[in-house]
C-alpha cells in the first residue's frame, strides 16, 4: 500500500543526501495517486495534500531517519480527523415519534437499510414503523413488506397510486395511534439532478419534519460522490450518511469525499445483505482501506 | 481549453484532471495523456484546440467499434445478466426484452434471483409490461433449478431469446461466485453453445472498484459485454476505458433512465463527447 510506496520513495531520495521540500513534493505525489486510486474526489485530494504538505515539510520529517513513517502517520491522522469520530447514534426526539427519512440514488441500498435500521432500533427497545414511500419502482412496496414480515415490524403503505407526501402524513397519524416511537421513511431512488423528484423529497420533508435525513450511498461511488452528496445536502439538508456495500473490496474513498463536502457524520456502514448487517461507522477502518 | 493557448505541461495536466474527474482512473489517465503527447509530436500539432479532439480520438479507438452487436444466431439465444447489487440488472432485462419484442422476437425471462425480497415480483412486473412470460420458482429455490427449467421451457416454446436474471452479488463473495459458476455449468450441460452473451451490468457512478468487479466476473462467468447504467446522472463511467484496454471487455449498451425505452446501443463517439462535457 501507500506505506511501502513512501518508504521506497524516501529511500531513493535519501540516497542523494539530506531531504528537502522538493523531496516532500515527490512523496506528496505518491499520496495523491493512492487517494485517487481509492476513489477520493480529485478536489478533495488537492485540499488534503495541501494540509498534509504543510505538516510534512517540518524538521520532524526532513531530519527523520524514517521520513516515510512520519508522512504516513501525518496522512493517517489527517484522514481520521477528516472522517470524523464514530457517531453512530440516531438522535431520538424528546417528542416522539422520531422521524428518519432515507434518501439517495437508485440502487444505493435504502430499502434494505430501512429494514436494518428498524431491526437495530427495535433491539434497542424502540417500536419502529417502516413507511413504504417508493411508489415508482416495481414491487418496491412488496420488497419493504417482505422485510417487515421477516422482522415482524409493521410496514405502513397506501399503495403505489398515492403520492409520497400523503403516505408520510398518514404514517405519522398511524404512528401516533399505534405508539410507534420511530418512523422510518423509505423513499424512491432518484437522481440529484431530477428537479421534480428532488422537490418531492422537499415536500415530504416539509410535511413531516424528519429529525434525521440520512443520505444512503454505495461505497463503490467514485468521483461523482461530491456532486451527488452536495446536491442532496443543498436541497434537503442531510443530517448524516450511511455508506453501504462496504463488505466488498472497494477502497471507499467516496466516503471521505462525502464527509469533506457536507461536513455531516457518517453514522453507519452497511456490511452485507442480511438485516443484521449494519455496523457503526469506524473512521480508522476506512482510513486504512483508503491507504491500502 | 481554448484554441490559441500554448501547448504546455499545464494543458496536459488539465486534461489529465478532466479524465480523472470522469472516473478514468489515475493510471489510465496518465497513459492516455502520454499517448496524447506522442501523437502531438508525431503529427506536429501546434493548435491547443486540437488537443481535446486527438484525445477523444484516442479514447474512441480504445472503446472499439464492431463488437457491440449481440450474438443472436442461435435459437434460443441465451443471455445471462450478472453484476453487483443494485447495478440495474433486473431493470436492464426489462428494457432489453422490450427491444427484442419490438423487433418481433419471442422472448422468455428467467427469474434467477431467488434470494432478494420481491426480486421475482419485480421481474414479473417487467414481464407484464413487455408482454413476455417469466419462468420462476418460489423464493429461496435453487437458482440453478430455475435456470434449468427456463432452458427446457425456451426449447419447448421455441423462444427466440431467453434472458436470465441473477441475484446481485459482490464479486469478492466466493460462495456467491461459486453459485454463479454452477449456473453456468447447468447452462453448458443443457446447451453446449450457450450462453450466447453474458452481460455484466455496471453502475456508471462506480469508481475504480469496477475494475475488480470486471476481473472477477470475467473469471467466473466469461463476460461478453458490459451494460453501463445510470448514465442519465452526472457520472461519466470513465472506468470502462481501462476495462476495455486491460480486459478487452466492450460496452454494448448504456442505461439512460428507469423507463422501458431507456436502453441504447453503445456509441463510442457519444461516449467520448459526453466524457468531455
Ligand atoms: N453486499 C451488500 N449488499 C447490499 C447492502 N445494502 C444493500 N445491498 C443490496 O443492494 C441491492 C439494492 O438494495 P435496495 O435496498 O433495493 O436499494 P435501494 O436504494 O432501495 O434501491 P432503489 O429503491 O431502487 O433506489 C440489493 O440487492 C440489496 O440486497 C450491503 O451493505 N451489502
Ligand atoms: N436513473 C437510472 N436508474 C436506473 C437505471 N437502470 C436501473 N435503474 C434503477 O436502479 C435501481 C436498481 O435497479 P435494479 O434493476 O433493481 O438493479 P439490480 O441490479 O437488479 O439489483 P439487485 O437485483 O438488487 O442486485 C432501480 O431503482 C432502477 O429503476 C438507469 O439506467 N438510470
Ligand atoms: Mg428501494
Ligand atoms: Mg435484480
Amino acid at each position: 500500500g501507500l506505506a511501502e510506496k513512501l518508504q521506497n520513495t524516501f529511500q531513493k531520495l535519501k540516497g542523494k543526501g539530506k531531504l528537502n521540500e522538493a523531496d516532500v513534493d515527490q512523496a506528496m505525489r505518491d499520496v495523491r495517486v493512492a487517494l485517487l486510486e481509492a476513489d477520493v474526489n480529485f478536489k478533495v485530494v488537492k485540499d488534503f495534500i495541501k494540509k498534509v504538505k504543510e505538516r510534512a515539510v517540518g524538521q520532524e520529517v526532513l531530519q527523520s531517519l524514517t521520513p516515510g513513517q512520519h508522512v504516513i502517520k501525518i496522512v493517517n491522522d489527517e484522514l481520521t480527523e477528516l472522517l470524523g469520530g464514530t457517531q453512530s447514534k440516531i438522535n431520538i426526539s424528546s417528542k416522539p415519534p422520531t422521524v428518519i427519512m432515507l434518501v439517495g440514488l437508485q440502487g444505493a441500498g435504502k430499502t434494505t437499510t430501512a429494514g436494518k435500521l428498524a431491526n437495530l432500533l427495535r433491539k434497542q427497545g424502540r417500536r419502529p414503523l417502516l413507511v413504504a414511500g417508493d411508489v415508482y419502482r416495481p414491487a418496491a412496496i412488496k420488497q419493504l413488506q417482505v422485510l417487515g414480515d421477516q422482522l415482524s415490524i409493521p410496514v405502513y403503505t397506501l399503495g403505489d397510486k398515492t403520492n409520497p407526501v400523503d403516505i408520510a402524513k398518514g404514517a405519522m397519524e398511524h404512528a401516533r395511534s399505534y405508539n410507534n416511537d420511530i418512523v422510518i421513511i423509505d423513499t424512491a431512488g432518484r437522481l440529484h439532478i431530477n428537479e421534480e423528484l428532488m422537490e418531492e423529497l422537499q415536500n415530504v420533508k416539509n410535511a413531516v419534519h424528519p429529525h434525521e435525513i440520512l443520505f444512503v450511498m454505495d461505497a463503490t461511488t467514485g468521483q461523482d460522490a461530491v456532486n451527488i452528496a452536495q446536491s442532496f445536502h443543498e436541497r434537503l439538508g442531510i443530517d448524516g450518511v450511511i455508506i453501504t456495500k462496504l463488505d466488498g473490496d472497494t477502497r471507499g474513498g467516496g466516503a471521505l469525499s462525502v464527509k469533506a463536502v457536507t461536513g455531516k457524520p457518517i453514522k453507519f456502514a452497511g456490511m452485507g445483505e442480511k438485516l443484521d448487517a449494519l455496523e457503526p461507522f469506524h473512521p480508522d477502518r476506512i482510513a486504512s482501506r483508503i491507504l491500502g | 481549453l481554448v484554441s490559441g493557448k500554448k501547448i504546455d505541461d499545464e494543458l496536459y495536466e488539465e486534461l489529465e484532471e478532466l479524465l480523472i474527474q470522469a472516473d478514468v482512473g489515475v493510471n489510465t489517465a496518465i497513459e492516455l495523456v502520454e499517448d496524447l503527447r506522442k501523437a502531438v509530436k508525431e503529427r506536429k500539432i501546434e493548435d491547443s484546440g486540437e488537443l481535446k479532439n486527438v484525445l477523444k480520438e484516442l479514447v474512441a479507438d480504445i472503446m472499439g467499434s464492431e463488437e457491440f452487436k449481440l450474438k443472436t444466431v442461435n435459437k434460443p439465444t441465451v443471455i445471462v445478466v450478472v453484476g453487483v447489487n443494485g447495478a440495474g440488472k433486473t431493470t436492464t432485462i426489462g428494457k432489453l426484452a422490450n427491444n427484442f419484442k419490438q423487433d418481433g422476437k419471442n422472448v422468455l425471462l428467467a427469474a434467477g434471483d431467488t434470494f432478494r425480497a420481491a426480486a421475482i415480483d419485480q421481474l414479473e412486473i417487467w414481464g407484464n409490461r413487455v408482454g413476455c412470460d417469466v419462468i420462476k420458482h418460489q423464493e429461496g429455490a435453487d437458482p440453478a433449478a430455475v435456470v434449468y427449467d427456463s432452458l427446457q421451457a425456451a426449447k419447448a416454446r421455441e423462444s427466440d431469446i431467453l434472458i436470465i436474471d441473477t441475484a446481485g452479488r459482490l464479486h469478492t463473495k466466493v460462495n456467491l461466485m461459486e453459485e454463479l459458476k454452477k449456473i453456468f455449468r447447468v447452462i453448458s450441460r443443457e446447451m453446449p453453445d450457450a450462453p450466447d452473451e453474458v452481460l455484466l451490468v455496471l453502475d456508471a457512478t462506480t469508481g475504480q472498484n469496477a475494475i475488480s468487479q470486471s476481473k472477477l466476473f470475467a473469471q467466473a462467468a466469461g463476460v461478453t459485454g458490459i451494460v453501463l447504467t445510470k448514465l442519465d446522472g452526472t457520472a461519466k463511467g470513465g472506468v470502462v476505458i481501462g476495462i476495455k484496454s486491460e480486459l478487452n471487455i466492450p460496452v454494448k449498451f448504456i442505461g439512460v433512465g428507469e423507463q422501458i425505452d431507456d436502453l441504447k446501443e453503445f456509441s463510442p463517439q457519444d461516449f467520448v463527447e459526453a466524457l468531455f462535457e
